[in-house]
């Protein structure tokens, strides 16, 4: 019944042993932040007299859906790794890693094939959530150079009218998302391995576009829906991976940046068979 | 200059807004995909003989007993044809980052023992982890892996480092993960 812990560089994270999934990450300084993380989905916005979601737009059609059945998981644990894998539904799972040298949380997961013989297009997210006072302010990296400053339904440079509450605060992510508790001096990062769509539509949320797979054309020029069917017709499977932060603002400044460029920079891993030992000396 | 040449064209056409978005057309995201396989593969020969250069000691000559390199694009989906099917395998990273680091390398492993030995010829720990069930059933994938061997590596700075990972049927046991809560939730 307990929680299960794991312990990473600077911080150890508890993990809830019903699910499987993270609930909570404690600080060398003391601090503990509330930490959730789970899948949903957006239903695509199907109805004829509008532009339906698709390659260009991004149209859902109401609040995003968990998925219904309690995650199944396995914890392995050795001195070198922690890892929980999670199976969260047929189409979606997750690896959570973490080394006992390392500050992040590696989220590395896997969705798809999604599917659709209910006629449904769906578009699916990472959701975090912490407790973090955030005031619906949040950073993403869009313009790849800095973190640029976001507010929830708020343009800096002109009235903004909420149409489109969710889609219209998504933001592109090139290599990472940001949420700051400036008063308790935390900050969490996410970043990505590929550049992604991100929001924060609640209070220390953030959430993290996956995969889409929808099923009409969006009438923006492509001319084709946004329904890619894979190696063998059943649907494309993504693979990828998320590293979270969760640390004071100071460090996690270092982190995050010394950290993106060695994602950004990964080394070239190559193998050769060799005969002897020799050889290789 | 023709291998690297084949990079800057693929580049230059995935540069593409559609390419970065993903609003082409499918017929023209299958060719994306092809035109960066192909010039991968077609650089492959320019990457094997750069490591072998780099990693020798006789700048002047290649011999044919340099060690053949090849990369594994199925890594993320833990499938290594070269790791599989050999039992000596060298793995050489280079890393292009301009500092020194720590990477943790993770190769498909069967649950054989083994031994990784370091640049300066030191043994290193490994860990064995068991492959989730859903990667091991992912369609494309074809191998026999069902672990994953774990070990750090040192990276110098604009540098490589390689290491001798051999499988081994020695007496000595293989470490053991302990499994903490093997399923038992509904």
């Amino acid at each position: 019944e307990a929680p299960i812990t794991a312990q990473g560089k600077g911080f150890s994270a508890s993990f809830d042993p019903s699910t499987g999934s993270i609930q909570s990450v404690s600080l060398a300084n003391g601090k503990v932040v509330k930490l959730r993380q789970k899948y949903q989905w957006y239903a695509g916005y199907d109805t004829p007299k509008e532009p339906p979601s698709g390659a260009y737009l991004f149209r859902p059609k109401g609040p995003a859906s968990g998925f219904p059945d309690q995650p199944t998981y396995q914890i392995f644990n050795s001195p070198d790794c922690f890892e929980v894998h999670q199976n969260i539904s047929d189409y979606v799972s997750q690896t959570m890693r973490i080394y006992p040298d390392d500050p992040f949380i590696e989220f590395d997961f896997k969705v798809g094939p999604i599917p659709v013989a209910d006629k449904v297009g769906k578009e699916i997210i990472s959701l975090f959530q912490t407790d973090l006072k955030t005031n619906k302010v949040f950073y993403t990296d869009s313009n790849g150079r800095q973190m640029m400053k976001r507010v929830k339904d708020f343009r800096p440079t002109w009235k903004y009218k909420v149409i489109e509450p969710i889609a219209g605060n998504y933001y592109p992510i090139n290599s990472r998302i940001s949420l700051k508790d400036e008063d308790e001096d935390l900050q969490l990062v996410v970043l990505t391995d590929r550049s992604q769509g991100g929001a924060s539509l609640n209070d220390g949320e953030l959430e993290i576009m996956l995969h889409r797979r929808l099923l009409h054309d969006d009438s923006l020029g492509v001319d084709e829906a946004l329904n890619e069917p894979g190696v063998d017709g059943r649907g494309l499977i993504i693979r990828g991976k998320h590293y979270v932060l969760i640390s004071d603002i100071k460090s996690s400044n270092i982190l995050h940046r010394e950290k993106g460029m060695q994602l950004y920079m990964a080394p070239v891993v190559a193998f050769a068979p060799i005969s002897s030992f020799d050889d290789y000396r | 200059f023709d291998a690297v040449d084949n990079f800057h064209r693929a580049m230059g056409i995935l540069q593409h807004h559609d390419a970065v978005t993903g609003t082409e057309k499918q017929l023209v995201a299958f060719d994306y995909a092809y035109i960066l396989n192909d010039a991968i593969e077609k650089s492959m020969d320019l990457m094997n003989r750069a490591l072998q250069f780099i990693s020798s000691k006789d700048k002047s000559s290649q011999s044919n007993s340099d060690p053949q390199y090849t990369l594994c694009l199925g890594l993320n989906i833990s499938q290594c044809e070269v790791v599989e099917s050999n039992d000596k395998v060298l793995v050489t990273l280079y890393n292009p980052y301009a500092h020194e680091y720590d990477f943790k390398v993770r190769i498909p492993w069967q649950e054989s023992n083994y031994k990784v030995t370091g640049p300066n010829g030191e043994s290193l720990n490994a860990t064995i982890i068991p492959i989730p069930g859903f990667m091991q059933d992912f369609p494309e994938r074809k191998s026999s892996a069902t672990h994953e061997l774990l070990f750090k590596a040192t990276l110098p700075a604009l540098g490589f480092a390689s290491y001798f990972v051999e499988k081994v049927s020695s007496n000595k046991p293989t470490p053991k993960l302990e499994t903490i809560l093997p399923l038992t939730t509904s």
